[in-house]
């Protein structure tokens, strides 16, 4: 058993590596074993640092930043051990224009093993879809549900 | 393995019989404010098994059904079925194609089917811990939650990888 | 001082109910005096519902109309005790693009009596900037401000 | 009573001397992420008064100053500049002008001064909680913070109506 969880921290932190430094385009980012708890097991810290910045702690991070690197994360663990469903609500809701572009272009990626089903309001990660449904509410306050085509999308936000 | 599609019955907002169609690859969901998206990926939660009230946004079981509006009278029960592609056998299974279905009643009573057998909550969370389908916390991330990984714990972001492993 | 409370207290109950049939197009809001604790004084508590749903709790309000109930309460609180300045950072990033319209509607009577500096990815907020600045970093890692006409900006997100 | 002008000089990400003049109504702070708007609001707090480490994102004084980058050294002060219109008197004190003066320096010592002369910390919170300058926590509303109002407890948010009393 820690065997299996050393090789998989291992995997898990080249992929963080990794998607961190696609994400920000440079940088570096890694997990460490902390302290032991109660029981003898090490915890998993992050350390994060956006190309030419002073490293810092994750607080000095602005809100994309983290936003980014949380998402760094989570496709590290997914490329780990590919999940075979993943639902995503707004996660890109603090992300830039250049950073939706960047968080799609890897989603794409990963989406040759992995279902996604995407709740979002950015029309590039929209752009992205195979396939997009639009939700609605009436007066009647039931909701009611529209396969659309990129055409008929019209967010903003 | 795949999600082929969702029916949706009296679920939270959705008083309607709703179906989604997805394919393998990448399915957004948008629409303006409070008219369900989340909603869809709570059903999703709920059909695996969720139980978590804060996770379903639903303090007990009751909540999860259609409760009305003032055009529209509360219903009795709220139903979700997944169909699941298993034609490479992913879920310890002998169909090609698996359905998932899980219904709740205003008695807080739950029921649980796979291909319209009864069965219990146990055996579905059994079936997709195997093919570890949406069991991994990492496979959901909610609304607002996204920065949650950055301030785990250490303790809690190492159960994270133990997930993975 | 309880008399003061009292009528702030009434103030802004009766602004918040306002605002936020304004944000919802309808519906109903209040603030209620609840238990007392050990100093007996009681607590507010937020009861709110949209145009033609059912009483919930806050809790079964979607992201968007947490967002827009809290401001809601924000404004009365403006209103009632009107802050000289008022800084928001992307207090509209889970609004839908008509969300974001009424808030800016509100927003903009009352920078009359308050001035506002308001940190935003979203084009109908600039769009009813009297002033705007864009932030840039460059590759030496220090914020530059520049003076910015509506026509520059190409935010999308 | 408005604010005119924010000088910032060696605050986080501001190395350089910048300066933004603010008018009455509605200014707009725009741009990529991580180029250092939330910086511009923490420089406002910072002047008042502020020193909620959290709040700043700054575990010490230290932290508010600039850092340094791979192409740039480290700054050994920071230094943020409030002009205000008093020209109706809202702050209790002769001037038509007032400016408000904050440095920190890596000794983690702080200064203050208003229109040059040097004050203690409690002679800038006097000054502005006469005029309830950003003294309200509903002043400022921080990134991610919005739905905060929200779960506050009960107690907490009768401080906020107290507060506005
Ligand atoms: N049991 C129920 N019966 C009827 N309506 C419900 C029920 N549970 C939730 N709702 C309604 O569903 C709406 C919330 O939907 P949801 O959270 O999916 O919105 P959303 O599309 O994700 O919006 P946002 O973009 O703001 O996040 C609420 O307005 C709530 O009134
Ligand atoms: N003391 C410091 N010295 C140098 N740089 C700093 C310092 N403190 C913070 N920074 C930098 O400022 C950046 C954060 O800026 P800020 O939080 O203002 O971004 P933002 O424009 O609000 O972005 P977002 O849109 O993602 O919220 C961080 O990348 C951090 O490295
Ligand atoms: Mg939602
Ligand atoms: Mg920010």
């Amino acid at each position: 058993i820690r065997e299996r969880f050393r090789t998989t921290f291992k995997t898990v932190n080249q992929e963080f590596a990794r998607y961190f430094s696609a994400f920000f385009r440079g940088g570096t980012a890694r997990l460490e074993l902390g302290e032991t708890d109660e029981y003898g097991l090490p915890g998993v810290e992050i350390v994060a640092q956006p190309p030419g910045k002073k490293l810092g702690s994750l607080a000095l991070l602005s809100g994309g930043e983290r936003s980014l690197t949380a998402v760094a994360l989570l496709f590290a663990l997914l490329q780990a051990n590919p999940s075979p469903i993943c639902v995503l609500d707004e996660v890109d809701a603090a992300l830039d224009e250049a950073n939706v572009g960047r968080f799609v272009e890897e989603l794409r990626a990963l989406s040759e093993r992995t279902q996604f089903i995407i709740i979002t309001h950015n029309r590039r990660t929209i752009e992205t879809a195979d396939t997009i449904y639009g939700v609605s509410m009436g007066a009647d306050n039931v909701s009611r549900i529209l396969s659309l085509k990129l055409e008929d999308v019209h967010v903003d936000e | 393995m795949y999600l082929k599609r969702l029916d949706v019955q009296g679920f939270k907002s959705f008083a309607n019989k709703t179906q989604l169609q997805f394919a393998p690859g990448v399915t957004c969901v948008v629409g303006p404010n409070g008219t369900g998206k989340t909603n869809v990926a709570d059903s999703l939660r709920w059909v695996l098994g969720e139980h978590a009230s804060r996770t379903l946004r639903a303090r007990k079981t009751e909540d999860v059904i259609f409760a009305g509006s003032d055009k529209r009278a509360p219903q009795g029960v709220a139903e979700v079925s997944i169909t699941l592609d298993n034609s490479r056998h992913w879920l310890p299974i002998e169909f090609d194609e698996v359905v998932v279905t899980r219904r709740a009643y205003r008695s807080g009573e739950n029921e649980y089917l796979i291909n319209n057998s009864k069965v219990r909550l146990r055996d579905v969370l059994e079936l997709f811990m195997k093919a570890q389908v949406g069991q991994n916390s990492y496979a959901f991330m909610g609304q607002g939650m996204v920065e949650q990984v950055l301030s785990l714990r250490p303790e809690d972001r190492r159960a994270l990888i133990e997930e993975a492993a």
